[in-house]
């Protein structure tokens, strides 16, 4: 019944499981927290390593002897310009004022996704599970293509782009920055348990963006009293401090941290409870209300506070996730660090919703159709674009200038070894 | 939660074959021969399909032929259990004939499984 208990398997086995607890690269040769391998927390997590066996070169560094003789930070600029002597580096990046993106997240900010093509047999074929094992190496999630941290081109048609894609355009010296420190079922009680796997020197690396996003499991169980189950403004305030104190401590000067809200998840129930779910599209039988009853039954719901025919408990999940964005602005106004200043951000679903409808669309499409849960590909990258709008808009040191050099890097460099 | 999750699992794959049945107007066994096809070879995933309809196959046909649900197929082989004191949890509406009756039907129908034995064996 297990496989893990083959002999010739345990070892591996044994590498495996401790790459998901822990949240670090299965393969990571030089223990940089790095790797050259996609899947099992690799460079699908974060920038891939190009140099997997020196754990002083890794994605986001400040630059050794500005990069003359080897790619010291793996953003694929390096060398010497044989026209003027000068190193490339220093020649397209010095003052550019480079940053990375680290999120701080749970499912949503991983981007958990089942394809509905995995359970709707008349649209089942040979291909449909092609990408089946890359997703349970990657704890069915899809960071490749998150709002935060994603690197590929949205498989949705939108043509919003990740955050680091953005940075990355606006200086391409910020190429392979990025970190997704997200979890399934991660909140603020259990950050702790995995937020030693973010890789950040305070004296070697540059400054990042880090946002803390986590948007529901706070506020979201499966217990048959869930309110009973959820965390407290108090106990989040002490979890967010400590997270603070901690980042604090291991983050670069400069560096910048956003808060998000929780959203007001009602709109799971309004917008899905009598669609029918994939499951039931064939026979139209089995609705997103029955889907939500049957988890909350079997105590696998990962909300019974929204996923609910209750509206009562619908409402007390809502206001308890309205006293904890208003904990997390109330520590962002407060609140001083040393080595990052603070800002808080609402997680706009309302805004989404309008900005989707503008485009002719319904807001049922913005979830995930499996899960029926998870804002979907769309709803992040459209949540990613009035981030970006309120932070050009609002604090646009955040984000910091554009670098002028960025086409010669182009020219130069191509697609900087890739990500 | 683990019972939770299985029972989840099952339900879903019982309702996959049942509808890929339905799709190509196939058999249970042909069904379950094209679920496993589609998937690929690596982690094990389509030896480990297989491995499960050679143990589970020939039950999951007599019972989605005796016209039972995926929800009767998974409680019937025990993915799914009912603790004490908690509902019967389902996906499909309940059928007419009473819940209990249909299930003593289907375990009738698996009666004999040299499965069902080595299941209850633990």
């Amino acid at each position: 019944s297990d496989i893990c208990s083959l002999p010739f398997l345990a070892k591996i086995c044994q590498k495996i499981k401790l790459s998901i607890q822990t949240s670090m690269p299965f393969k990571d040769v030089d223990s940089d927290k790095y790797s050259v391998f996609p899947t099992l927390r690799g460079y699908h997590w974060r920038g891939r390593d190009c140099n997997d066996s020196d754990k002083t070169v890794y994605p986001g560094r400040r630059p050794d002897n500005w990069d003359a003789h080897r790619d010291s930070n793996c953003n694929g600029i390096w060398g010497i310009d044989p026209k003027d002597g000068i190193p490339y580096e220093k020649k397209f990046c010095e003052g550019s004022q480079p940053r990375g993106i680290i999120l701080l997240g749970d499912s949503a900010g991983a981007h958990f996704h089942i394809p509905p093509e995995w359970l709707i047999a008349s649209q089942m074929s040979l291909n449909s599970f092609s990408d089946l094992p890359t997703a349970l190496t990657d704890e069915l999630d899809w960071p490749q293509l998150s709002s935060a941290t994603g690197f590929l081109n949205s498989t949705s048609g939108i043509e919003e782009k990740s955050i680091y894609l953005r940075l990355r355009k606006r200086n391409r010296c910020n190429h392979r920055d990025y970190q997704n420190i997200s979890r399934n079922g991660a909140s603020s009680r259990n950050l702790r348990k995995f937020i030693e796997s973010l890789s950040r020197n305070q004296m070697l690396d540059y400054p990042a963006i880090v946002i803390y996003a986590m948007i529901g499991n706070d506020v979201c169980n499966g217990r048959a009293d869930p309110v009973q189950a959820m965390t407290t403004p108090e106990q989040l305030y002490s979890n967010i401090m400590q997270t603070l104190k901690h980042l604090d401590s291991h983050l670069p000067k400069g560096s910048h941290m956003v808060l998000y809200g929780l959203p007001n998840g009602t709109f799971l129930w309004e917008n899905l409870h009598d669609r029918y779910h994939p499951l039931g599209q064939l026979n139209k039988d089995v609705t997103y209300a029955q889907v939500f009853s049957f988890l909350s039954c079997l105590q696998v719901n990962p909300c019974h506070g929204w996923m609910s025919s209750n509206k009562t408990l619908r409402t007390l999940t809502s206001e308890r996730a309205q006293q904890l964005s208003n904990t997390l602005k109330t520590i962002a106004a407060r609140e001083k660090f040393t080595n990052f200043d603070l800002f808080y951000m609402d997680f706009a679903f309302e805004e989404i919703t309008e900005e989707w409808q503008k485009r002719g669309g319904q807001p049922w499409q913005l979830i995930e159709p499996v899960d029926g849960f998870h804002p979907n590909e769309v709803a992040s990258l459209l949540l990613t674009d009035i981030f970006w709008k309120k932070m050009q808009r609002q604090w646009p040191q955040v984000l910091g200038k554009e670098n002028p050099f960025n086409s010669q890097i182009d020219q130069v460099f191509g697609d900087q070894g890739g990500h | 939660h683990s019972n939770g999750h299985r029972c989840l699992g099952c339900v879903l794959v019982m309702s996959v074959i049942t509808q890929l049945a339905q799709v190509h107007n196939s058999t249970v066994e042909a069904s379950m021969e094209r679920l496993c096809s589609y998937l690929p070879g690596k982690l094990f995933l389509k030896t480990t399909c297989y491995l499960l309809v050679h143990l589970f196959g020939s039950d999951i046909i007599k019972l989605l032929d005796a016209d039972m649900n995926a929800d009767m197929v998974c409680h019937t082989l025990e993915f799914c259990k009912q603790d004490s004191g908690r509902p019967q949890c389902h996906l499909y509406p309940l059928p007419k004939e009473a819940w209990k009756l249909r299930q003593e039907k289907a375990k009738h129908t698996v009666k004999k499984s040299e499965n069902m034995k080595y299941l209850k064996g633990g």
